[in-house]
């Protein structure tokens, strides 16, 4: 099964 | 002091019932260019974007930035009591406790009120990089939202690939596989409006995404056409234009892995 990747792992903090 | 008014109640009623399965309370951050709001799902899978521009508002005011902290199941409440082509004056003093709503009937004839007590909101912002993404495809609105809601029934996982000829949206399910391909075209809609199907590729891509936010973010009453921004391994960007100036609404969702 695929595994959901989280929006953190691509987005930094402002 | 903020205050903004809005031709038709409704567009906010779209945006607002957009967005309200994803989240269910956020920042409305408000200067004098205009509207902003950006938050996660509590999974932080998907994230929300919305850009509302002065210039789209029939009148709009803001001497001050000022954040409006808002409950959408409480503002879902007060939206309802629209009819769809009243007008919404939005008004908020500088303390940004309360935000104060008037639905006006188009003959002015029927008036009414609303106040909405608001919160303070703990948001983590994020900073979204300006990607120029190796698939765009524009398409209808109905069309997207069709294959999702058809799609949606064969298993959890949308896989979208794009090459310079087609896009083709896949999903493979315990007993059953399905798929949709589009090829660039163009059709007249009932309204004669042309609605285009167009796919720009600069690199081959193949991505796998959540069908069950897919189907969320597939919503066919916020604009006629929608686009959809993709590259291997980055959020996809699934992208509303309203009409006049009035903004965007984006939604960037995560990828599924291995």
């Amino acid at each position: 099964a695929k595994v959901q990747n989280r929006l953190d792992s691509y987005f930094k903090k402002a | 002091m903020l205050e903004g008014r809005l031709t038709h109640a409704s567009t906010l009623k779209k945006i607002v019932e957009a967005v309200k399965d994803v989240i269910s309370e956020a920042n409305f951050d408000c200067n004098d260019s205009g509207i902003t709001l950006q938050c996660m799902d509590s999974g932080h899978v998907a994230l929300v974007l919305l850009q509302l521009n002065s210039d789209g508002f029939e009148d709009y005011r803001c001497d001050r930035n000022i954040t409006l902290g808002i409950n959408f199941a409480a503002l879902t409440k007060v939206l309802k009591c629209a009819a769809n082509d009243d007008s919404l004056t939005l008004k908020a003093d500088d303390s940004g406790d309360r935000l104060n709503f008037v639905f006006e009937s188009q003959k002015g004839d029927r008036v009414s009120e609303f106040d909405m007590k608001l919160m303070t909101i703990d948001a983590e912002l994020l900073s979204i990089p300006d990607n120029d993404y190796d698939v765009t495809i524009k398409m209808s609105s109905a069309e997207f939202s069709r294959i999702c809601k058809d799609l949606a029934n064969f298993g959890e996982t949308m896989n979208i690939s794009a090459d310079k000829e087609s896009v083709r949206f896949g999903v493979e399910g315990d007993v059953s596989a399905a798929s949709v391909v589009l090829r660039p075209n163009e059709t007249i809609d009932e309204d004669e409006k042309i609605v285009s199907t167009s796919i720009m590729v600069k690199k081959e891509t193949n991505v796998n995404l959540s069908m069950k936010f897919l189907k969320t973010f597939a919503n066919s009453s916020l604009a006629g056409s929608v686009t959809l921004e993709l590259q291997d391994d980055i959020p996809c960007l699934i992208k509303y234009v309203f009409p006049n100036d009035l903004g965007v609404l984006c939604f960037y969702l995560a990828p599924k892995g291995d």
